[in-house]
C-alpha cells in the first residue's frame, strides 16, 4: 500500500 | 516564572492522552501567548501541535519565555491523582529543575500537590509552511474514530478520496476490503454533528491507519474534527478546543 514518507521532506529545520 | 491556572483538569488529563503515546518527551513552550508544544514521534512520521492559549487560563502569567521539558507518561502519573473537576495551578519558577502542580476540588475541600522533576530536552521546531489546503473537511470526531477504527480491521492503510461527491474512506487487506463515503450534511441544530466538504480541486491521499487511530485519542477533546488535505503533503487533523487547539500532522504512503 505504498511506501510510508517522513515529514521531514516536506517541513523545514529552521 | 509561570502560574497557569487552568479550571478543569479534564482539558489537560484529556490532551495528555491524545499524545503520550505519539511523543515520549517534549518541551511545553511557556510564553506570555500561552503554552504550546510542537514535537515529533521517533520515527519522523507524525506531528503533534498543542496550543494552549493563555486566555483559557484564569489567571495566566507568564514573565519569560521558558521551555519546561517533560516526560508525557510522567506527566500523565501525576494527572492521574487530579480528578476531572479539580482546578489545576501549572507554577514553575525562572530556569526551573521542577514543575509545580496544585490539584484543588472544586469547593476546594482537598488540595493536593505535587511537584515532577524538568528534563533539559534539545528539540528542533520544524518550520510548517502555511498552506492552503485543497480539501477541508469538517465532521463529527466521534465519526472520524468510528471509520479509522473500523478500517485498521480491513488493512493498515487508508486511502481517503475528496471529490465533489463527497469524501470516501476506502482500505482494502487480505480478508477482503471496505469503504465509508461521507456525504456533506447540514444539522443546523447540532453543527458539531454536521459533515462539510470544502473542495478547490479533488485530493487522493493514502495514510497509515495506526497514527491515525492514534490521532482520534483526541476525540474527548472536540465535538468535531477537521481534516486538511492537498495532494502530495501532510494531512493536517485538527481538533479545536476551548482556548486552543491540538493539530495532527501525518506524512502521507507514497507508491513504491
Amino acid at each position: 500500500t505504498g511506501k510510508q514518507s517522513t515529514l521531514l521532506g516536506f517541513f523545514n529545520k529552521p | 516564572m509561570l502560574e497557569a491556572r487552568l479550571a478543569q483538569a479534564a482539558v489537560l488529563k484529556k490532551t495528555l492522552d491524545a499524545i503520550k503515546e505519539l511523543v515520549t518527551d517534549a518541551n511545553f513552550d511557556c510564553s506570555d501567548g500561552g503554552i504550546s508544544l510542537q514535537a515529533m514521534d521517533n520515527s519522523h512520521v507524525a506531528l503533534v501541535s498543542l496550543l494552549l492559549r493563555a486566555d483559557g487560563f484564569e489567571p495566566y502569567r507568564c514573565d519569560r519565555n521558558l521551555a519546561l521539558g517533560i516526560n508525557l507518561n510522567s506527566l500523565s502519573k501525576v494527572l492521574r491523582s487530579a480528578q476531572n473537576e479539580d482546578i489545576i495551578t501549572l507554577k514553575a519558577a525562572d530556569d526551573p529543575d521542577n514543575l509545580s502542580l496544585t490539584f484543588e476540588s472544586q469547593n476546594q475541600d482537598r488540595i493536593s500537590e505535587y511537584e515532577m522533576k524538568l528534563m533539559d530536552i534539545d528539540q528542533e521546531h520544524l518550520g510548517i509552511p502555511e498552506t492552503a489546503y485543497a480539501a477541508v473537511i469538517t465532521m463529527p470526531a466521534a465519526e472520524f474514530q468510528r471509520i479509522c477504527r473500523d478500517l485498521s480491521g480491513i488493512s493498515e492503510s487508508v486511502t481517503i478520496d475528496a471529490s465533489k461527491d463527497g469524501v470516501k474512506f476506502a482500505s482494502a487487506g487480505d480478508i477482503g476490503n471496505g469503504s465509508v463515503t461521507l456525504k456533506q450534511t447540514h444539522n443546523p441544530e447540532e453543527p458539531a454533528l454536521s459533515t462539510s466538504i470544502e473542495l478547490s480541486e479533488s485530493v487522493t491521499l493514502t495514510f497509515s491507519l495506526k497514527y491515525l487511530v492514534n490521532f482520534t485519542k483526541a476525540t474527548p477533546l472536540a465535538g468535531a474534527v477537521t481534516l486538511q488535505m492537498s495532494n502530495d503533503v501532510p494531512l493536517l487533523v485538527e481538533y479545536k478546543m476551548e482556548g486552543g487547539y491540538l493539530r495532527y500532522y501525518l506524512a502521507p504512503k507514497i507508491q513504491d
